[in-house]
């Protein structure tokens, strides 16, 4: 029987979404967003638990400190780019 | 609900606002009325007058405290947007200078929430939005379309489904009109030369800010009239790497053809295309329309912002700063209390609503070539050209007043004015059949007949029994026809057909008689071509009728619309009056001419206002 053909997936020039990682994607949320103050961090997930867990509380998700799929989800909707934290 | 630290906010109540540039995604007056909405639901619930101010009218823009701007990535602030989707928008809390403004990402295609909004012009829907996706002939469409028409141009149904409601309209395009400029709104005039170049295409070559842009003559270099091009937003890419260009299809991907939409290549699902026909070469690309966002919404919640209202964790609020769209009043409580907290309740009576300092702006001129409706627009269910007819020359103004010799002989005791409504020519919703009987228009109904008398002030004489005139007729006549060489009058009915010649008649006889097959139903209408030649139509169809020897040439069968473009398809009258052909569709005719050869629709009107001159 026929094969289904396996998609395949290009990178699109200028397409700055789709090329992040969800570790990269996070950061630069949480950064943009003012749950964290410096952009550079180191990459241990548990340092993001406390910027992740307050963007869990702000945003009325489920309070888990983790980079779960629905804090994920909530990253990538579309949003108003006034921070949600900080001056 | 939040504050910005220290409660900022303004400390008067009557605000100003700028819009200071606009996307291409909206017609400019929904932009403002988005704008107006969004401000409007903040003043119904505080103290607060928003108004709309425009450069002319204020001294110092600095002082206007609300600045309203679309921009893309880096746009000045320092705060830059990130493309499609992700960050729409932002706004400053109030304060002076850049404190109050909002701006919109233009990467993000603006509308009310439902898809693209492409205004039309012309067509029989007043201006109404296309409505995507529409069925045409049984299939899909979710852009504008030339299908169905032979003259290339670009239209749309105004309802979900053309083929059941018929309601269409021309969409944006260069070729019916520009905007702004110097031309007045003429549509383009391609190829015209720009610095001894021949352009047959908008461009934006001359100019830094990319708009589109074409001549209105053949020669910029020569009278230097421009417009700019009308944004067609149905096809226009956003994000991707060729913002506000266009989709063109087919384009080449992977190898594969492709002449729709795509979500191949893509791990998001979402639709993309290439703007130029080969994307594996070039790698020009940009997402297709979908649905957008709502401008209203978005504003709404910046203006909030703009007031001094911070984030909520209150999903449901305006204020929570995920985009989530509703056709719901979009104020919740945490917003209200928020707002209230800052200015206080809404003192009574009734708001007013935002009102603007300018007079309303005018809509574009209309292009010279009027395509279907005439400048003086009667109700507004005037009919246009359908999509099976051109666009045509405008009116040429109302048709002359006929020769004032007086009426010829007729029932001389009609009542010129009736008593009776029902003897009012006026009253009546079609006609079933009408005719130019010894230059004068018969107009034929259920047994009785109105005569237009002609000269100044020309009015309906009648009614008239059809039984007294020509006592061998039915009530009922599908089409009437009087041959202007031999004043022999042919009268259809069903499969009958009789012809007067003075008092005599010869009738009924079958259509067979005339060389007609049995498929032939009826006769709607016989126009003449001169030298005892006519064509006789039937439904979509005519042949070439021979008057003398009263017979079809089967062979000659044609469509209507290959000889008649834009006139309706389902006409169930069609006459000849003053050497133009009428063809009549519920209470419309629409008049063609056949200047040179070329049948043009040049009129559309009401058989009852503009045949008949009711009141």
């Amino acid at each position: 029987a026929p094969r289904p053909r396996q998609p395949t997936f290009v990178v699109f020039p200028g397409d700055q979404q789709t090329n992040l990682t969800d570790l990269q994607l996070a950061e630069d949320y949480l950064y943009r967003y003012g749950y964290t103050h410096v952009a550079e961090m180191n990459r241990e997930k548990t340092s993001l638990g406390r910027a992740l867990r307050r963007l869990q509380q702000n945003l009325a998700l489920p309070e888990t400190g983790e980079l779960d799929n629905a804090t994920l989800e909530a990253m990538r909707a579309p949003r108003c780019g006034v921070p949600d934290l900080g001056s | 609900f939040q504050t910005f630290e220290g409660d900022l906010k303004w400390h008067h109540h009557d605000i100003t606002y700028w819009v200071q540039n606009y996307s291409e995604d909206l017609p400019r007056g929904v932009i403002d009325d988005a704008f107006a909405r969004a401000f409007a639901l903040w003043s119904a619930v505080t103290p607060l007058t928003f108004t709309q101010v425009y450069p002319q009218d204020v001294k110092d823009l600095k002082d206007v405290d609300i600045v309203i701007q679309f921009g893309y990535k880096e746009h000045g602030d320092g705060y830059p947007f990130d493309g499609k989707d992700g960050l729409l928008a932002h706004a400053f809390p109030p304060g002076p200078g850049i404190q109050g403004d909002a701006h919109f990402d233009d990467d993000e295609l603006w509308s009310l929430g439902k898809g693209v909004v492409v205004p039309t012009r012309f067509g029989n829907a007043d201006g109404a939005a296309c409505h995507f996706p529409f069925t045409f002939e049984g299939r899909s469409y979710t852009a504008c379309t030339a299908d169905g028409r032979s003259d290339g141009m670009l239209w749309c149904s105004t309802t979900a489904d053309y083929d059941t409601d018929h309601k269409f309209g021309f969409c944006p395009s260069e070729r019916l009109y520009t905007q702004n400029g110097n031309a007045d709104g003429k549509p383009c005039e391609f190829p015209f030369t720009f610095e001894g170049r021949s352009y047959s295409a908008c461009t934006t070559d001359g100019r830094s800010d990319g708009q589109l842009w074409c001549a209105t003559t053949a020669s910029y270099d020569q009278d230097r009239l421009y417009g700019f091009c009308p944004t067609r937003a149905d096809s226009t890419v956003t994000g991707g790497n060729s913002p506000g260009k266009m989709c063109t299809f087919p384009f080449v991907f992977l190898g594969q053809e492709y002449s729709t939409c795509i979500r191949e290549g893509r791990r998001d699902g979402r639709l993309w295309c290439s703007t130029t026909s080969n994307f594996d070469r070039d790698k020009k690309w940009g997402f297709c329309p979908d649905q957008g966002y709502s401008l209203f919404l978005v504003a709404a919640h910046e203006f909030g912002h703009a007031l001094g209202l911070d984030h909520t964790s209150v999903p449901e609020a305006l204020m929570y700063p995920m985009y989530r769209f509703t056709e719901e009043h979009p104020l919740h409580e945490d917003d209200v209390k928020g707002i209230q907290h800052l200015y206080g309740p809404r003192a009574e009576p009734e708001p007013r609503p935002p009102t603007t300092t300018a007079p309303e702006p005018q809509p574009t001129a209309p292009p010279t070539v009027c395509l279907t409706v005439p400048p003086t627009v009667r109700p507004s269910e005037r009919p246009t050209t359908g999509p099976t007819g051109p666009p045509s020359a405008g009116p040429t103004g109302p048709p002359t007043a006929g020769p004032s010799e007086a009426p010829t002989a007729s029932p001389s005791e009609a009542p010129t004015v009736p008593l009776d409504p029902a003897d009012d020519a006026c009253n009546v919703y079609i006609f079933d059949a009408i005719a130019e009987i010894r230059d004068h228009l018969h107009f034929f109904k259920n047994g009785r007949y109105w005569r237009l008398s002609e000269g100044r002030g020309r009015r309906a004489q009648g009614p008239f029994l059809i039984s007294d005139t020509w006592p061998k007729l039915p009530p009922k006549l599908d089409s009437a026809f009087e041959d202007p060489l031999t004043k022999k009058v042919f009268f259809f009915s069903g499969r009958q057909v009789w012809v007067y010649t003075g008092a005599s008649a010869l009738g009924p006889r079958r259509l067979d008689k005339l060389g007609l097959g049995p498929q032939v139903d009826h006769v709607t209408g016989v126009l003449p071509r001169g030298e005892g030649k006519a064509l006789l139509f039937s439904r979509q169809r005519f042949w070439r009728f021979d008057v003398k020897t009263q017979t079809v040439d089967p062979e000659s069968v044609a469509s209507v619309d290959q000889m008649f473009p834009g006139v309706p398809l389902n006409t169930h009258d069609i006459f000849q009056y003053r050497d133009k052909a009428y063809f009549c569709q519920d209470r419309f005719f629409w008049r063609v001419n056949s200047r040179n050869e070329v049948n043009q629709v040049d009129q559309v009107g009401y058989v009852t206002f503009d045949l008949l001159q009711c009141p």
